[in-house]
């Protein structure tokens, strides 16, 4: 029963494409199905382009309010942020593979878009937002889909977002708080201009029972590496940069401060409680990167205590 | 059973994993900047 | 345990032809044995009957020329070479290769002058072939040539037969071993106990400063 999920289904993806029923509701798709496999191959293809954004597509179907995502492949494009349309240099080769893909008999169509902002977190920039609400005109049902191969380092857990963009000129209701991430300063302003311009889907993913024997064949062979890896080591750079990017924000919020006394005395409740959160925000981006820290040094440590203090 | 005394032999071998001046030096380099970050991290936080 | 398995098939074999013969005709499975290049570990032939039964008899040298390859070097060799057989190209090349596993017991950092005294090699170039071609790629031992430092750093090196005494000191590294991974369970099992109720205290203490001030708020409105 766990194996339904990747039965396709052709008259019914048929009959939802003409209905159409994304068309009356923008907050139509609420979940997210991503099989094992699909994830594997994005957060791999995104860890190898390191600081660079790299991009792909994903194939699957739709179910009621949720995008089943089965698997993904990845573009021959690179520095997604960089460009207003990264995806026009890839149009030829995303034509052929789905061709080709329709002749080796997968029957799934392209759902969405992945692609990765290393080091900044899980949101959808300027250029992301255009990008997703031009598929979205042109291409429904699609999914953008972000991926932070750097901080699922740090954590330890795959950084992972999914996004639908609403109609030009929709104005959304109040949104559900969602988890708070640090935003690098030079970012903070590109999120927080667009962050209104689309919302978040509910992730959840899925295995074949085969899928379940492969990873743990796989398990098996590589868990000496991932026990011997450390993200202190692995992941210096990037701690160095959020550890700058913090001590810019202290001094921005420090400027701020005095500044704030010699302003007009315009809602000076208000002002204080926006200093008071800017200060908050920083407080938990300084516990985040301290605690990745400590969970890095405790494995380390663990490892040493274990390996290393016995004697023959 | 010699076989298996025989991989229990080599696997004692192998410890310690690392035993040197430089990997001390190292480790207590990362450990003194783990301490280094979370004291920061505590004066942020008061 | 990659070399323990590709050998295992060839101890069965060596042990049923040393079972199925008697006498000089057991020469020839040792010298067999001594010269096969899959095969390091000679305790499971040792322990064969039919083998035992050479001591004290005109073919004994080939019993200790067997408990040399079992837990001796090539050093040991030429020092006793009076009282053993010649041997072949193949068993020359069989003991030097035991010998690094010996020598890889003791420490992890191979000198090259070292290795270049036990085995008989004249020069660097022919060591690092020897160590590369008839070690590295057989599999009995794993490391890196650091030929700056002009050493050898073993990371792995296959298990040999067993001398006398070491079972001791097998089982006492194990049982430190076991007793330190113990100790690390429980030191871990009461961090997370301390860090349970460091947090419930925060919690509370939160919770105290907030009715607080409500309170202070109450009074002064």
């Amino acid at each position: 029963s766990s194996d339904a999920i990747f039965y396709y289904d052709e008259t019914a993806q048929t009959k939802f494409q003409q209905e159409k029923p994304w068309t009356n509701d923008p907050h139509y798709f609420k979940r997210v199905k991503i099989s094992a496999l699909a994830l594997l191959k994005m957060v791999v293809h995104a860890r190898s382009g390191g600081t660079i954004e790299v991009m792909g597509l994903m194939q699957g179907k739709t179910d009621g309010d949720a995008i089943i995502v089965m698997d993904a492949f990845a573009l021959p494009v690179e520095g997604t942020e960089t460009r207003v349309n990264a995806q026009a240099d890839a149009y030829e080769y995303m034509v052929d593979y789905s061709q080709t893909n329709k002749q080796a008999g997968r029957l799934e169509n392209v759902v969405g878009w992945y692609h990765s902002h290393p080091g900044y977190g899980c949101w959808l920039s300027g250029i992301d937002v255009s990008t997703q609400m031009l598929n979205q005109q042109f291409q429904e049902p699609f999914l953008a889909v972000v991926i932070d191969p750097t901080r699922t380092v740090s954590a330890g857990k795959v950084e992972i977002g999914a996004f639908r963009t609403y109609p030009e000129g929709y104005k959304p209701p109040d949104e559900p708080v969602s988890e708070y991430q640090t935003i690098p300063l030079n970012k903070i302003e590109d999120f927080g201009v667009h962050c209104k311009q689309y919302y978040s889907l509910d992730i959840t993913y899925f295995k074949s029972s085969l899928d379940s024997h492969l990873l743990d064949l796989l398990w098996n062979k590589y868990w000496v590496n991932t026990l011997s890896s450390s993200p202190l080591l692995g992941n210096g750079d990037y701690v160095a940069g959020q550890i700058s990017d913090l001590a810019e924000k202290l001094e921005q919020a420090e400027n701020q401060l005095s500044h704030s006394r010699f302003g007009p005395l315009i809602a000076p409740a208000q002002r204080k409680k926006e200093e008071e959160s800017q200060l908050a925000k920083i407080t938990c981006d300084s516990a985040k990167i301290t605690v990745e820290q400590v969970h890095g040094l405790m494995s380390q440590v663990i490892k040493d205590i274990l390996f290393n203090t016995v004697r023959q | 059973e010699n076989s298996l005394l025989r991989q229990v032999s080599s696997l004692l071998r192998r410890l310690p994993a690392i035993e040197s001046e430089k990997f001390q030096d190292d480790f207590l380099m990362e450990y003194n900047d783990t301490l280094l970050v979370s004291y920061l991290a505590m004066f942020t936080n008061c | 345990m990659d070399i323990e398995q590709r050998q295992a098939e060839h101890i069965e074999y060596f042990v049923k032809q040393a079972s199925a013969v008697r006498g000089s005709a057991l020469t020839t499975v040792i010298v067999d044995a001594t010269s096969h290049p899959s095969l390091f570990a000679f305790s499971e032939i040792l322990a064969v009957p039919n083998i035992l039964e050479l001591e004290g008899t005109e073919n004994s040298m080939y019993l200790y020329l067997l408990r040399l390859f079992a837990q001796g070097t090539w050093t040991q060799y030429k020092n006793f070479t009076g009282n053993l057989p010649q041997l072949v190209p193949d068993q020359v090349l069989k003991l030097k290769q035991l010998t690094v596993l010996t020598l890889a017991e003791t420490t992890k950092v191979l000198p090259y002058d070292l290795l270049m005294q036990e085995l008989d090699v004249s020069n660097v170039r022919e060591l690092e072939d020897f160590l590369i071609n008839e070690c590295m790629y057989v599999g009995i031992v794993r490391g890196k040539l650091d030929q700056l430092r002009r050493c050898f750093e073993v990371q792995f090196a296959a298990g040999r037969d067993l001398r006398p005494g070491q079972l001791a000191s097998m089982i006492e590294t194990l049982s430190d071993w076991l007793m330190t991974s113990d100790n690390l369970l429980v030191s871990i099992q009461e961090k997370i106990k301390w860090a349970d109720t460091m947090s419930q205290l925060d919690k509370k203490h939160h919770k105290d400063i907030e009715e607080k001030v409500d309170e202070v708020k109450k009074t002064l409105s």
